[in-house]
């Protein structure tokens, strides 16, 4: 290897290229250098797991995470579940440098993008949309719940815990948390 | 998930995560992209660990700090991202997931579970032009 240095996960050639450049050419503090190269991601939506428009939630919205970390100062600046704001990894930074705290997170962090002179817009897109409609014509499979009545391997919510018996007689589903086969995480769906 | 580390011509080591998580998620659900330790950790005195892959399972074992402490008791890139997945995986055989790791000094390496193999994407100061190289490991 040599310095300087740009690693990214996945095939994220723009955004790779883009940070790089940002470091050399552009002469960017690295801090800034990442966010430039995160924002490509954002903007073009990479593999559909990065930026607005994908990974629906149950109800159909997108939300975004993201984070900084700083290796010299050990700062960090973070956004959690952050909604209807689209640059994730830029409010994330001006969480670092505008704030004493290290994550703001939901609406909340709406809320301060939106004061920090963001825009507030949807984050669904058609193609977010249908995949949520075709999740939900197939009986909202895979899904994350367990435990709950009706079954959650067949039906929709809403849901409710089951029922204190079930508990007591430790008819609870435990064994499968280790098979996570059926999220089918891989290359568009992931964290 | 993007997640990316930076080390720029003097050493200064930085990292990041931008992502919209899981599909169909339960609303408020949080990966671990933006958790310090999970998604990424970054510490100029050894290096930096980036992750990506099923959050709820990473974040529980905080693999991108383990893997810079790992960096820091000697491992190399490719053994100190091994050795945080293998430890996933013993609890979560089949969870899908990958690790990125560079030192300070700008070497770099992967380990994954879950795929048959990983990519990453690489540009550094070995290629004058800057172009970006895409190396894959196998997975575990």
């Amino acid at each position: 290897g040599g310095l300087p240095l740009v690693v990214t996960t996945w095939r994220f050639l723009n955004a790779t290229l883009r940070a790089y450049q940002s470091l050399t050419v552009g002469e960017f503090d690295p801090i800034d250098a990442l966010v430039e190269g995160c924002s490509v991601c954002e903007r073009e939506q990479c593999d559909g797991t990065v930026g607005y428009g994908g990974s629906p939630d149950e109800t159909g919205e997108t939300t975004l995470d993201a984070m900084l970390m700083d290796g010299t100062t050990m700062d960090v600046g973070a956004v959690a579940a952050l909604r209807e704001v689209k640059h994730a990894a830029a409010v994330a930074k001006y969480v670092l440098r505008n704030t004493r705290h290290t994550m703001l997170a939901g609406s909340q962090a709406t809320d301060f993008a939106l004061q920090m002179g963001f825009r507030r817009e949807t984050l669904q897109t058609d193609a977010s949309r249908t995949m949520w409609e075709q999740w939900k014509a197939n009986h909202c499979q895979p899904n994350f719940w367990r435990n709950v009545i009706p079954s959650p391997s067949m039906s929709c919510g809403p849901y409710e815990p089951v029922s204190a018996n079930a508990v007591r007689n430790n008819r609870l589903e435990e064994s499968s948390e280790a098979d996570r086969t059926d999220f089918r995480f891989g290359r568009y769906n992931h964290d | 998930t993007i997640s990316m580390i930076i080390i720029d011509h003097a050493g200064h080591v930085v990292a990041g995560t931008s992502t919209n998580g899981a599909r169909h998620k339960i609303p408020g659900r949080v990966g671990d992209s933006p958790i310090p330790g999970a998604g990424a950790y970054a510490d100029s005195e050894v290096g930096a660990a980036v992750a990506t892959g099923d959050g709820d399972v990473m974040m529980r074992f905080l693999p991108a700090l383990l893997a810079v402490e790992g960096l820091r008791n000697g491992l190399d890139p490719n053994e100190a991202a091994a050795q945080q997945i293998k430890r996933i995986v013993k609890y979560y055989p089949t969870f899908t997931g990958g690790i990125v790791v560079a030192t300070k000094e700008g070497r770099h390496g992967a380990s994954c579970n879950g795929m048959a193999e990983f990519p990453y994407s690489v540009a550094d100061g070995t290629d004058s032009e800057g172009e970006v190289k895409v190396y894959t490991v196998k997975c575990v």
